[in-house]
C-alpha cells in the first residue's frame, strides 16, 4: 500500500511538471 | 489479406489551426484535444471513472474497449503513466487516475 501511495505521488509530480 | 473494415483511422488534422494558442485555460477535462490520441483519452476516461479502489485492470480496460487491441491499450496506459495521468496500484495491471481527486 505504501508503494501505491509513492507511485501516486510520483505520478502527481510528473503531472505537475507537465503543467508548469 | 487483412480485413481492415472495422478499423477506421482518424485523420490527425484539426480545423482549429490558426485560431491561436489558448494557453492552458478552462481545463474542462472533456476537451478532446489535450495531447492525447483518441485511444489514450478513452483509456484515461475509463480509468478516471472506475469506482474500484485498486483502480482498473488491463483486463477490464480490454473488456470495455473490445475494439481496441491489448497492445494499443498497454501503449496508451504506458504513455498516460509516463505523463503522470495515471499510476499503477497493486501491480502493473491495475491503474488509477491522478486527475480524479
Amino acid at each position: 500500500l505504501e508503494r501505491i501511495r509513492r507511485n501516486k505521488e510520483a505520478a502527481l509530480q510528473r503531472l505537475a511538471e507537465r503543467n508548469v | 489479406r487483412k480485413n481492415l473494415m472495422s478499423v477506421p483511422k482518424m485523420p490527425q488534422s484539426f480545423p482549429s489551426a490558426g485560431m491561436g494558442d489558448v494557453g492552458g485555460y478552462g481545463g474542462g477535462g472533456s476537451l478532446p484535444v489535450n495531447g492525447l490520441t483518441a485511444h489514450q483519452s478513452q483509456v484515461l476516461n475509463l480509468i478516471k471513472n472506475c469506482p474500484v479502489a485498486e483502480g482498473m485492470s488491463l483486463q477490464e480496460l480490454k473488456f470495455q474497449l473490445h475494439n481496441i487491441s491489448m497492445a494499443t491499450i498497454k501503449q496508451a496506459v504506458e504513455f498516460l503513466s509516463s505523463e503522470g495521468h495515471i499510476y499503477s496500484t497493486v501491480d502493473d495491471d491495475h491503474y488509477k487516475s491522478t486527475d480524479a481527486e
